[in-house]
């Protein structure tokens, strides 16, 4: 595993520390969007399929364990539980995330690697968490205060995606691999999206300034 | 096997 795979992955864990951070600590999940938690749950549960059936390494398990744990049970803290639940901003969170899946879907349909179940959904999974952070970015863009849990907590989560970008350079340089175009554009899209979040969490934070988002 | 090769990514 080379440096910008380990740190990229290291980024993602951290992202969903820092949300449960939030919502242990502060009991709450303000600026959160509940839709883009749940693309993750689905994310997760049509990627990892394998995890029963293919053995890559003890890390690989206990990240995939990590990852799924965590995003079921913040979507559970999000609806269920008593205090949590009240600090939701659901009346701004109203993204038709399932409008996101459905395209997602067909398109892993039509462009895959191969027409299996197993292959078709966890190319699904790419084109769906390459999209995911939509409802989040939205919701973001209409809070006027940002905590900056939340804004670390988005920013690590695209900081992830843009080191696996400089992971699969190093692999297609150095290990040879195979040309990989359905991960590649997917998480190429998907650290684009966050552009402008990052040009404002900058801007931001070189000023010493709160964050916020032009509406 | 390339489609399982690249399946060791999270």
């Amino acid at each position: 595993m080379n440096v910008f795979r380990l740190a990229g992955d290291m980024t993602h864990l951290l992202s969903i520390m820092v949300l449960l951070l939030k919502i242990h600590s502060m009991k709450s999940c303000a600026g959160i969007s509940l839709k883009t938690q749940e693309l993750y749950v689905l994310v997760f549960a049509t990627r990892y399929l394998d995890i029963f059936t293919t053995y890559f390494s003890f890390y690989n398990t206990v990240m995939k364990i990590v990852f799924l744990v965590t995003s079921f049970s913040i979507v559970w803290y999000m609806r269920h539980h008593k205090v949590v639940r009240q600090t939701y901003d659901r009346d701004q969170d109203t993204f038709r995330h399932h409008l996101l899946v459905i395209p997602c879907f067909l398109l892993a349909l039509l462009i895959n690697h191969r027409f299996t179940v197993r292959e078709v959904l966890w190319t699904f999974s790419l084109y769906l968490e390459a999209v995911a952070i939509l409802p989040q970015l939205v919701l973001l863009q209409r809070s006027r205060n940002i905590d900056n849990l939340t804004g670390n907590y988005v920013f690590f989560l695209g900081a992830y995606r843009g080191l696996y970008l400089f992971n699969w350079i190093y692999r297609y340089m150095a290990e040879k691999s195979q040309l990989r175009w359905i991960p590649w554009i997917s998480g190429l899209v998907q650290t684009a999206l966050y552009a402008d979040f990052f040009y404002y969490y900058i801007k931001s934070w070189k000023k010493r300034e709160k964050l916020q988002l032009p509406a | 096997d390339h489609s399982i090769a690249s399946k060791d990514e999270l």
